[in-house]
């Protein structure tokens, strides 16, 4: 299904740079399913310490407004890996 | 923690800073980068060389938005660096665009950002410990900044603390040795080897003994001295000065720090409570700018030394120096005054002046008779020159 929502489109674009959704494909607009996004932000809750719940709760979200390092959580489940230039 | 896969397989590494931020000295810069190598440094035998030009293993620069390797800086806040494994180079990214700041609770820290980047420029993964220096998190600045056990585990699961056999390639994506080895017997220290006046030496509560001077300590084998070593005092003594008067470690399991008219107190490497203090406080009627202190483990009591006499200080006594102290140091037959440091050790108490030491008998009094006879030498019996 469509994700509309404008904290689900910053989540899903955050998921997707740090490693736990495959990169956004800006040709098919960046659909994925309710079920893949619900697994991505359970593995990104339980790489953080947080309640998994599957939800882009208020927790959630706030984990993810914090300054971070660039480098991905998860190498190699949604692309080689970080390439040098 | 989580290893990437990729390691460094020589343990000299270079750096070179190829773009500066635009808010900071340079020279702040390259003391914050170089104190942030030594976190890494500290539990490994890996060095970190600044260059200035030329080729180096890790190249770090300070770039705004798009800069060359398709991963755009997004501004303030968000992304605020990435770095390369070493499989990739090891190259250090830091966005220019945010306010980096140094020792100060406004901004964002560098060196701890910068710290986390050089773990992944050594091979090290986000590691899911919130604690960790590896979790992906900025937590915001730390002032007295420990590195976790949990990264201290990862970072010695790539490099051990033993020499490395390089193979002459710089890097490589093959399996991690993940074994952490003994550290081998230490090299023949030119600094102590060369000079041998120390400003003190104690025994920690886990039982090694180091030696500090200057700026620099060493941690001492029964064999001499470990090897990656010296190391900067106040990378593992955080907030620590150098040019240390006295040390000694309290049967409680701290560690008191003396310089001048102040004290310090650590548990192990960390600063108990809100250091330093003034001696006067906290040690009353025992003077400033000692020479050096011991603990007699026959009756725990602490003992100062300056000049020509000592005191004697228990903290169960008040006042807990005296009337009858000081005294003087000559009553103690053989023993120099102005000592550089003391040391109790397997029973014996040792004073330190030049470069000669003296094992003091604390059952007849006096310095030991013995062969070779006291002084002997410090850098021969010590430090393993």
């Amino acid at each position: 299904i469509p994700v509309t929502a404008l904290s689900e489109n910053n989540a899903m674009s955050y998921l997707s740079q740090f490693g736990y959704l495959p990169p956004t494909n800006p040709t098919s607009g960046g659909f994925i399913t309710q079920e893949t996004m619900t697994k991505a932000i359970s593995e990104f809750q339980s790489f953080a310490g947080l309640n998994v719940t599957g939800d882009l709760d208020n927790e959630t979200s706030t984990l993810m407004s914090l300054p971070r390092c660039g480098v991905k959580d998860k190498v190699g489940a949604s692309s080689d890996g970080r390439s040098k230039r | 923690y989580a290893l990437q896969g990729s390691r460094w397989r020589v343990k000299k590494l270079t750096y070179k800073i190829s773009k500066y931020p635009r808010i900071l000295e340079k020279s702040a810069v390259d003391k914050d980068v170089s104190r942030a190598f030594s976190v890494w440094s500290e539990y490994t035998d890996l060095t970190f060389t600044q260059k200035r030009s030329g080729q180096v293993h890790i190249e770090i620069r300070f770039e705004r938005g798009e800069h060359g390797d398709g991963d755009p800086f997004d501004g303030p806040g968000g992304t605020l660096a990435h770095a390369y494994f070493p499989v990739y180079g090891g190259d250090a990214h830091f966005d220019d665009s945010e306010h980096w700041s140094i020792n100060s609770y406004r901004g964002t820290n560098l060196f701890q950002v910068a710290a986390h980047e050089f773990g992944h420029s050594l091979g090290l993964s986000h590691s899911d410990v919130k604690s960790a220096l590896m979790a992906p998190f900025y937590r915001g600045y730390e002032p007295n900044f420990i590195l976790d056990s949990d990264d201290i585990q990862g970072i010695q699961a790539l490099y051990g603390q033993q020499t490395l056999s390089s193979s002459g390639s710089e890097s490589t994506d093959t399996k991690v040795n993940s074994k952490t080895t003994v550290p081998p017997p230490g090299e023949e220290d030119t600094q102590l080897c060369s000079d041998s006046k120390i400003d003190t030496m104690f025994d920690s509560a886990e039982g090694h003994s180091y030696a500090f001077k200057g700026d620099h300590y060493w941690k001492l084998t029964t064999d001499g001295i470990a090897s990656g070593y010296p190391r900067l005092i106040s990378n593992s003594w955080h907030g620590l000065p150098g040019n240390i008067d006295a040390a000694f470690t309290y049967k409680n399991g701290k560690t008191y720090f003396f310089k001048g008219s102040k004290y310090w107190r650590y548990i192990g490497k960390k600063i108990d409570g809100d250091y330093p203090k003034d001696i006067s406080e906290g040690f009353t009627g025992i003077p400033d700018n000692i020479d050096a202190a011991t603990v007699w483990t026959g009756n725990g009591k602490i003992y100062f030394y300056k000049g020509t006499k000592f005191w004697r200080f228990d903290p169960a006594q008040r006042p807990p120096v005296k009337s009858t102290y000081p005294k003087l140091i000559s009553n103690w037959e053989g023993i120099p005054n102005n000592i550089d440091a003391a040391l109790t050790y397997h029973g014996y108490t040792y004073f330190f002046k030049g470069d000669m030491y003296y094992r003091f008998n604390d059952r007849t009094f006096s310095v030991d008779v013995a062969d070779p006879a006291f002084p002997r030498s410090t850098a021969y019996w010590w430090f393993g020159c």
